[in-house]
Order: structure tokens, then sequence, then C-alpha cells
């Protein structure tokens, strides 16, 4: 069996980035279900972190924001409270 | 700075090392705690003094999955580090996971690099968007020795603490001749970027450069800032577009353009509008290759192609500089010469044919210099 799930997969990649949101950007859980009017709370946190990182700012899981998400980094979230 | 939180209230701080990784020897764990906060001291006030027993404001611990603070660790690579703002308690304290391997090279993740990023949490500085910062989330490996603060966490730690005031102001005005300044004269000199200007070649080393105006003038020295006041100091690649005028000057994630003589007003612009990947913080040598005409960058081991009609970076790469520039695998310094490209790594300096694809000549750094 593969250590990691392949990369490149588009669920690998929206599972990744979902564990990384909540990590880092206090994504909060069940954002798949939890879509009302408006931009999804999944892309707007895309957003946020792309924004953060200055990388490109589309709301999607593109490749650059997807390598940058694999690099490993320092623990302390980017956003949301500090205990 | 984390939002309301205004750093230590005091500038006399200590630390305490609470366990040690199996992965490195304990002096070296030392050295590079003591490392990572010297990064921190030399640019404020602020001095740090090792305890043994006691509590200390940053307790420094090495551990793995949960301990107890909120924040388990996540296994190998992932989170590395973390550390928590200024405050009592747990305030100030920085954590290390022990699942990574730790190294004072580049084998592994380096604690000194990983230690002085943490302690700038610990001293109230949160994440910067600076992909060339210190604070900037995701690691990064730097040769330790090499290592200089970016200007952006200076910045940063000096609206919490201030600078350092220096033990005696300079009563008179900075020259590059002072006795600190590097001279090209020492067998052994190395530089951080080299370029030609105009017919001329220009040396970059520290906060001065070496203008080498032709073959058979004396090298003249001067300050970065006493020719080009916006150009920062410790440049870090540099290559001239002859076609556009142009010299390009890099250092971290910015890139500054002297057009004739001036910098340009909007510099400085971003290597990632070049199109570098944001893995990239900073390029190690630069060169615009006639022969081929193509803009060559360095960056570690690695390099990229530019094409300057088009603007763009060339697809396909990065790739191993190995594999067009047989004999070399790290270039620090470049500049084009008479058809020839000249390549610096260490206290070596290569002559290489872009025609041949080959390493014709080996010269010592300071070859070209009349001192």
């Amino acid at each position: 069996f593969p250590a990691e799930p392949p990369r490149g997969n588009e669920e690998n990649d929206a599972k990744f980035a979902e564990e990384y949101l909540k990590r880092y950007y206090n994504l909060q859980n069940n954002v798949r279900q939890s879509r009302k009017k408006g931009e999804n709370p999944l892309t707007l946190k895309i957003k946020e972190m792309q924004q953060f990182l200055g990388l490109k700012v589309t709301g999607k899981l593109d490749s650059e924001t997807m390598e940058v998400m694999h690099q490993p980094r320092c623990g302390f979230v980017d956003a949301g409270e500090f205990n | 700075i984390f939002p309301g939180n205004k750093g230590w209230n005091k500038k006399e701080l200590t630390y305490r090392i609470l366990n040690y990784t199996p992965d490195m020897l304990q002096s070296e764990v030392d050295y590079a705690i003591q490392r990572a906060f010297k990064v921190w001291s030399d640019v404020t006030p602020l001095t740090f003094t090792r305890i043994y027993s006691g509590v200390s404001d940053i307790e420094i611990s090495f551990a793995a999955q949960v301990h107890n603070d909120y924040y388990p660790f996540d296994g190998p690579h992932g989170t590395l580090a973390h550390a928590f703002a200024p405050s009592s308690g747990i305030g100030g304290d920085a954590h290390f996971d022990e699942d990574e391997t730790w190294t004072s090279g580049s084998n592994g993740y380096n604690l000194f690099i990983v230690a002085a990023h943490e302690f700038g949490h610990s001293l109230g500085l949160f994440h910067s968007s600076d992909p060339s910062a210190l604070m900037y989330p995701t690691y990064h490996f730097t040769e330790p020795s090499e290592f200089r603060l970016p200007e952006d966490d200076v910045n940063g730690i000096q609206s919490l603490y201030g600078a350092r005031t220096a033990p005696e102001e300079p009563t008179v005005p900075e020259k590059p001749n002072d006795p600190s300044t590097p001279s090209t004269c020492l067998p052994n000199i190395t530089f951080d970027a080299v370029t030609t200007l105009r017919g001329e070649i220009i040396f970059f080393k520290e906060k001065t450069f070496w203008r080498q105006i032709s073959q058979n003038s004396e090298v003249e020295q001067h300050l970065i800032s006493t020719f080009w006041p916006t150009l920062p100091n410790h440049i870090q690649a540099a290559y001239e577009f002859q076609d556009r005028d142009q010299v390009l000057a890099f250092k971290g994630a910015k890139y500054w353009v002297i057009s004739g003589y001036e910098v340009t007003e909007d510099s400085p612009k971003s290597i990632y509008d070049l199109g570098f990947p944001r893995t990239v913080r900073k390029v190690d040598a630069a060169v615009y290759d006639d022969n081929s005409r193509k803009t060559y960058f360095f960056v570690n081991d690695n390099y990229w192609s530019y094409d300057e009609q088009k603007q763009s970076m060339d697809s396909g790469f990065p790739k191993k500089i190995v594999d067009r520039f047989p004999g070399l695998t790290k270039i620090r310094a470049a500049f084009q010469k008479d058809g020839f490209l000249y390549f610096f790594d260490g206290h070596h300096q290569y002559e290489f044919s872009s025609a041949k694809r080959r390493v014709t000549r080996l010269l010592k750094n300071n070859s070209w210099i009349k001192c």
C-alpha cells in the first residue's frame, strides 16, 4: 500500500485541503454539508489561504496551491482563535 | 505581530531545554538553539540566558503526537514545530515534533532554521506573508552559515523591541575601506553576485561592490547604498540584459531593475511575476547567455530557463544544473563575458563554453580584479 494517497487526485486533494484548512485556517467541520447561499466556506478558506501565502487567489485547488499545502511548515495556526 | 500582544515587557529573557532529540548530539542541539536566539538578539536589545532549573520564559522541548497543549503533532512531515506568543505559563514555549528527523545540516529538517522561526513566535511575531521572510509559515532550507535575517523579520521584531543600540556610534561616515570591509585581494574571497554593466564587471559582496571598469584599470570599491540608495545590501544574484540596457538584481523573493545606472521607480518586483513557483524563496545566481539567447536562473542544484523575448519562463523547468552544465552542481554567482559564461561556487571560478557545453578553464575567484 502507498504510504500517502497519490497526489493529483481531485478527491484526495479535496480531503487533504480540508484537513489543512481545518488545522491552519480554522475551517469548521462539515463544510461540504453547510453550503448555503453565497460561496462555499471551503472556497472562502482556500481564498484566505491563497491570499495569506501570496498565491494567486482563485479559490480553487490548483497545482501551486496544492504544492504549498504539501510543504512542511510551522504548526502555528494562521487564523482563528489564539488560546 | 500577534493581535493584541505587544511582546515581552522585559528585555532579559531566559530559556531552558527540557529534553533532547536523539537525532542530534546534545552539543549540536545546544548550538542550534543558541544560534537561533542570536538571530533575534543581533537586531534587538533582547538578551537570552540559558537556565538549567526552575521555569524559564521560553521552555523548549521535543515531543511527538499529543503533548498536552491541545495542538497534537502529526507524525513525520506536515507540522514540524510550533510556539506560543509571549505570556506567562505556556506563553513563549517552543515545541518541536520528535517524529521529524532533526539535523544540523540539510539531510532532514535543520533545527537552527526551524528554531529561529519558532523563537520569532516566542517573541511575539505572527506569520509573514512575505515568502522570503523567516516567519513565512513553510520550511525552506538555508545554509546556516549563509543565513541572514530578512528585512521583513527585522522590521517586525524591531517594531516590538526597537533596534539594538550599538556600543559606539560611528563618528565618521561609513567608508567602503573600513577595516571590516572585505578585500578582493584575499585569496579566499567569495562574491554574493556578479554581473556586467555597460562593459564593466560588478562584483557584489555584502554592503559593497567592486567595479572593474576595464581590464587595465584598478578596481574601485563602493558602498551599494552610495550608488543605488534604494538597492538593498547582500544582493544574491544579478544579470545584465543588454538589449534592454538593464541589470536585474535579486534578493529573497524580490528583484530590482537598474535601467542604465538608475534603479527604476517600480522596483522592487516579485520574482513570482517572472514565473517562479512559490517554493522558490531566493535565486542563487542568474546570467543571460548570448549563445542560447536565454537567461538562466540557478536555485540550489536546479536551473530555470527564461525567454527574454516572450518574457516568460520556458516550460519543462526546473532541471538539474549538471544536466546542462556538466561539471557543475551548484552556482552561487555568474556572468557572461566574450562568449563565455563564468560560474562561481565557493572558492572556485569556472569558465564555461555554452557552445561546447563544457568547462574550459578553472580560474581563481578574483582573477578579474586588479587590486
